[in-house]
């Protein structure tokens, strides 16, 4: 699954995502990807997220609406992300996830849940600062 | 704060970024950006995880999800389990500006996009059909199966819920381990 965000340089905001959804999967079974507020969120007034991972779950807690929010509420990306994650593991706490999340001044993050198989996510930046797309890691908690 | 603007995006996808900031650059919306990145990554079948000829369902085809929104105009287009097209942004950009619906699913979305002029082709490809060839050879494990019977964890299907009298009373909880991803 990619998940991607994108703040225009007037502020403007999209987000969205694709994927071909989870091997051996029961047939019509589609997961978190295509659900607004579940795979992708935007709105221009806070900024936007997104979300992959095991979508049967994940798509219950609509993460990149909730990062939002939190956003929304004064919350710094990287902060938003973390209370996302830790809101779906306090009831699977073995939940394989990760959440992308950007505010409309620019600053973004990302956050994950930590599997012994999965300790850290990387994700691509590309800003004026960065002048090329750079992968960045964040350690999962 | 950071400058803008800013593209960011899951996994190490650098040439979705890439497309995604090309787009940007050549006067493209933020949309035309998401859309662009996320294509870029259906062409490539990024990771296996993304586009055609990845993750064959149980009767090995492979099927789509994608999403695109507008934070102006908090619009939405989306398409779920779409069939036998690649493009499946392309089709859920489509939903959004042809439509005033959020999200199409399966056989008809496929019509829909057709009505659109995308093409109507077999998503899958000699991996994908290795990959279910395999999965039917090890019993089909894993699978999403619960409750049924025969024993998931051990049969292929069908399956079917056990009779009444020895259907388990306590609700099935779910532990979200061992859990494949989208």
């Amino acid at each position: 699954t990619i998940g991607m965000v994108v703040i225009h340089k007037m502020g403007y905001t999209a987000a969205g995502t694709s994927t071909n959804g989870l091997k051996f999967k029961i047939p019509g079974r589609v997961g978190d990807s295509p659900i607004p507020g579940a795979g992708a969120y935007a709105e221009d007034a806070v900024g936007a997220a997104a979300a992959t991972g095991n979508g049967d779950i994940m798509m219950r807690f609509l993460p990149s609406y909730q990062a939002v929010e939190y956003m929304r509420g004064g919350e710094d990306p990287a902060v938003a992300c973390q209370k996302v994650v830790s809101r779906i593991r306090k009831y699977f706490p073995n939940f394989f996830g990760a959440v992308i999340c950007a505010n409309v001044t620019g600053s973004y993050g990302a956050a994950c849940n930590k599997l012994p198989t999965f300790t850290q996510f990387r994700f691509m930046v590309y800003n004026p600062l960065t002048n090329r797309p750079t992968e960045e890691k964040v350690d999962c908690i | 704060c950071g400058p803008l603007p800013l593209v960011l995006n899951t996994w190490p996808f650098q040439n979705a970024t890439e497309a995604a900031w090309e787009t940007l650059v050549a006067g493209g919306s933020a949309l035309d950006a998401v859309e662009s990145g996320c294509a870029a990554c259906e062409r490539e079948q990024c990771d296996n995880t993304v586009g055609f000829g990845g993750s064959p369902d149980e009767s090995g085809e492979t099927t789509l999800d994608a999403m695109i929104m507008d934070g102006t105009t908090m619009n939405v287009g989306a398409v779920g389990a779409l069939r036998r097209i690649k493009n499946a942004i392309g089709v859920a950009r489509k939903v959004l500006e042809h439509t005033a619906h959020t999200l199409l699913v399966g056989d008809s979305a496929t019509k829909f996009a057709k009505s659109m002029g995308f093409i109507s082709e077999d998503l899958s490809t000699n991996a994908s059909r290795a990959l279910h060839a395999d999965w039917l050879a090890q019993n089909c494990q894993p699978n999403y199966w619960r409750n049924v019977i025969p024993d998931a964890s051990k049969y292929c299907g069908p399956y079917k819920p056990p009779s009444i009298l020895k259907q388990d009373r306590s609700t099935y909880r779910e532990t979200g381990n061992n859990y494949g991803h989208d």
